[in-house]
């Protein structure tokens, strides 16, 4: 553990727990792609099936806990508890063009041909890009709320400080994962348009709209 | 190198 490591933790945690708050406080999923969260609550379970297998630390077991658990109450929320709310119009990505290319990419490259590998590498490529509908619906409406960028900014300065994690797990601990790594990139990178419009935009105090 | 496929990370 390093800090790294623990600071892109942290930092997905807040993400999950900003989402949750904002949907529970303001009574709406306005603006939220369900999409995206069924794919995160998919990547979350096909990536801590081990829960069942192998214990690392305290620290490892309930972070999976309450990621997971977060994940199907978000899920939950949008679909049941708030769906009058849930924009289904906008949500409109395509998620079978994700899924079903990310599961053949599962298959044909992974460090071990067992079930427990592939679905946790199928868990590492959908999870990089599971944000594509919420950015996809974000064009379409052109706008997004300011609480739903600070949730996009946590979630995807995560995958940076992990990429900064393995840096330093290479250096010190001769550690690469190079499945990991490459997904991580390909992660970061879909996020950096939107890092762009955070500092040049939200930070600033104004809202996050897009040119028509 | 270990190759006991456990992922420590999360």
């Amino acid at each position: 553990m390093n800090v790294f490591r623990l600071t892109g933790d942290l930092s997905h945690l807040a993400a999950i727990i900003i989402l949750l708050l904002k949907i529970w406080k303001s009574r709406s999923c306005a603006g939220i792609s369900g999409k995206s969260q069924i794919l995160f609550a998919v990547v979350f379970t096909t990536r801590y099936l081990d829960l069942l297998t192998s214990f690392i630390s305290l620290y490892n077991t309930s972070m999976k806990l309450i990621y997971i658990g977060c994940a199907y109450a978000t899920v939950y929320l949008i679909y049941m508890k708030f769906r009058a709310t849930y924009d289904g119009n906008h949500d409109s990505f395509r998620v079978e063009f994700l899924v079903v290319p990310v599961g053949g990419l599962a298959v044909l490259i992974n460090h071990n041909f067992s079930l427990m590998e592939i679905l946790w590498t199928f868990s590492i490529y959908l999870e990089s890009v599971a944000i594509l509908p919420q950015l996809f619906m974000i064009s379409k409406t052109g706008e997004a709320e300011t609480i739903t960028t600070h949730y996009l900014f946590c979630l995807g300065l995560y995958r940076a400080l992990y990429l900064l994690n393995w840096i330093w797990r290479y250096y010190f601990e001769g550690f690469l994962d190079m499945i990991a790594i490459l997904a991580g990139l390909v992660q970061t990178i879909l996020y950096c348009d939107f890092f762009y419009l955070y500092v040049t935009k939200v930070l600033k105090g104004k809202k996050l709209s897009l040119p028509a | 190198d270990s190759d006991d496929d456990e992922h420590d990370e999360l």
